[in-house]
């Protein structure tokens, strides 16, 4: 929890610094493994040559996920939270400390494998979107209703899995419109490809 | 983090409590939809013959796992934490406080879908089990150095996939033993029933 809104303070500080340099920040939030590696991957691939794009990877440990994304010819920057079970608005601010904002169009920030914490705690970003991923069962989204209301958008990811894994994509649509009637919702294959137009297009970009 | 080491004391506290009843307990953790409920769905079949079962489900809302394992015709118990990303060890003693201990001999918490704070947080159980499935790609182990190094065995679940996802298993339990070379790991499908046997075995059960 946000103890006396500090962490808000520093979310307003950094859309503000962010506003400042032109740059259009998206929290990408979502549960171990749910693909946001993938899909920003996928995101670079896709935009690269529109935007000057940078991607700040958040885990406890490592930088297998900045690697991944550099790959793609983008800028990164990994933060390791060693401990914390989300990155804050703080810690964002401190690691762009010396960065030149300046130079990018596009910040992909990938947040803490948690589907909880992180709803909690803003950025500073245009918007905090959530991936979800067909692999962690029906029942996902009933059971995270604070995280739903508090984000943009919501991607389900791994939809080429539907089938194999006998799951009701329609039903889980219909969980997030019950907590959130107008919230965008694109389903998404990180793998194949499928629906990242729409998502380009929900990201407003 | 447990400041002040409320938590430790806690959870103390609980294990005398168990012990004195006789009951044998065990924290079963993992990210969102790893399989932990559909496991002890599993084990509740396999043991409730031998064994007079209480399941406890951690979640941030709604009942649906505690009736799930219901179906099983073993006891259960809900803890809904609302906002808290993990079960702590004075909640599970609050929420058992009215239940007659001595009608058990085995205690199956569920704990809330998530990786990293449910490790730093000891409940008093005898065993902390941590679920990983397949689904949540090759790298979570080494993401997550502490929970691994915190828990007394590791589940790879979801094995019945790992051809359809092209998951290396073997990798995935090299990177285990790198952290902990002793721990006991198992590989099951909590589906198929592949791997049941071993993990009753592990649990001691
Ligand atoms: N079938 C399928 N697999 C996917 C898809 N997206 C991601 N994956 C797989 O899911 C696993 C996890 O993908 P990542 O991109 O690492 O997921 P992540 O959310 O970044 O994971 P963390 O950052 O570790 O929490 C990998 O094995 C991916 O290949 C998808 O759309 N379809
Ligand atoms: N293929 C396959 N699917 C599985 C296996 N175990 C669980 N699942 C599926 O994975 C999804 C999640 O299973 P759950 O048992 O609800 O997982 P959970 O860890 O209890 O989920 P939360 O409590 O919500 O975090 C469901 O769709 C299950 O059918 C398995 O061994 N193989
Ligand atoms: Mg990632
Ligand atoms: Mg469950
Ligand atoms: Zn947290
Ligand atoms: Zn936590």
């Amino acid at each position: 929890q946000d103890l006396f809104g500090a962490n808000e303070e520093a979310a307003a500080i950094n859309a503000a610094v962010f506003r400042e340099h032109g740059n259009r920040v998206f929290d990408i939030m979502g549960s171990v493994g749910t693909g946001k590696t993938l899909l920003i991957e996928s995101l670079c691939e896709r935009l690269g040559d529109k935007y000057r794009i940078l991607m700040v990877a958040g885990d406890l440990a490592t930088s297998i996920d900045a690697d991944r994304v550099a790959q793609h010819g983008v800028d990164t920057l990994q933060i390791n939270t060693q401990t914390a079970c989300h990155l804050d608005a703080r810690m964002v601010r401190v690691a762009l400390r010396d960065v030149d904002l300046s130079k990018y169009d596009v910040i992909f920030i990938e947040n803490v494998g948690n589907l909880i914490c992180p709803a909690g705690y803003p950025l500073g970003a245009e918007k905090k979107i959530v991936i979800v991923s067909l692999t962690e069962g029906p029942y996902m989204i009933r059971k995270h209703p604070l995280t739903i209301k508090r984000c943009d958008a919501v991607v389900i990811n791994k939809i080429d899995l539907a089938e194999a894994l006998e799951i009701d994509v329609d039903a889980i649509e219909r969980d997030i419109r019950e907590i959130d009637a107008k919230i965008p919702v694109v389903r998404v294959s990180a793998k194949t490809g499928t629906g990242i137009d729409d998502l380009i297009q929900v990201l407003g970009l």
